[in-house]
């Protein structure tokens, strides 16, 4: 499993 | 999002809303580092640059939205605010943003996960939040006055870090490939330096307390 693109943290 | 990432969050969240809302209330900015809070608005706008690129949540954008009003709100009343800005001591808020700025855009630009345009902007807004507090730290030492920082306000920020710390490790191991050492380190510098900031804190509050004892 790959992550996902972006930053999902603020 | 488990629940460390989520309080996090929350305590974040709550901790510029604290101030701003303590500025608008009591129409003063008396022991506010504006450099500080400029940096931090800085931090915002330079991180969330995605903001219209890539959607990840309802929750995420929304967040986005309140930390950009909120700490350039905070950053309007210090400078802007006819009653608000008279309280800010500019003569002792000294900290030179160049010594920040520079090693961060420096830093950003060889240390990184991705050499983009994007990349790199998120990157510096990540060691910048690291070392946003210092400018607050000199003033603090400088002046000593605690009166506007309340122990709310540095409970909130301090909890923060820590639950964020948490998140990480949480994260690291229930999620596959969740290895991130940049914002990782960045993260440890900051909750370091927040270590100071609270001992500082802590100082002035424990002589302030023996200089309000009657006599």
């Amino acid at each position: 499993e790959l992550e996902p693109e972006g930053h999902d943290e603020l | 999002m488990n629940i460390f990432r989520l309080a996090g969050d929350m305590t974040h969240l709550a901790s510029v809303l604290v101030l701003l809302l303590k500025i608008h209330t009591i129409k003063s900015c008396a022991g506010i580092s504006l450099k500080t809070q400029e940096l931090y608005a800085i931090v915002f706008a330079t991180r969330y640059l995605d903001i219209f690129t890539d959607f990840i949540s309802l929750y995420n954008t929304i967040m986005k939205l309140i930390f950009l009003g909120s700490s350039f709100s905070i950053v309007w009343y210090i400078r802007q605010h006819k009653i608000v800005r008279r309280s800010y001591d500019k003569d002792q808020d000294t900290f030179r943003y160049v010594f920040i700025v520079l090693p961060c855009i420096f830093l950003a630009l060889i240390i990184n996960e991705k050499f983009t345009f994007k990349e790199v902007m998120w990157t510096f807004s990540l060691y910048l939040e690291a070392v946003a507090i210092l400018p607050q730290l000199v003033l603090l030492q400088r002046t000593r006055n605690i009166d506007n920082l309340t122990g709310q306000y540095v409970f909130l920020l301090g909890a923060y870090r820590a639950l964020y710390i948490l998140n990480w490790i949480y994260r690291y191991f229930t999620e596959p490939h969740y290895i991130h050492w940049i914002p990782w380190i960045a993260g440890i510098v900051q909750t370091l330096l927040y270590g100071d900031f609270f001992y500082y804190y802590f100082h002035s509050w424990k002589n302030n307390k023996k200089l309000q004892l009657p006599a």
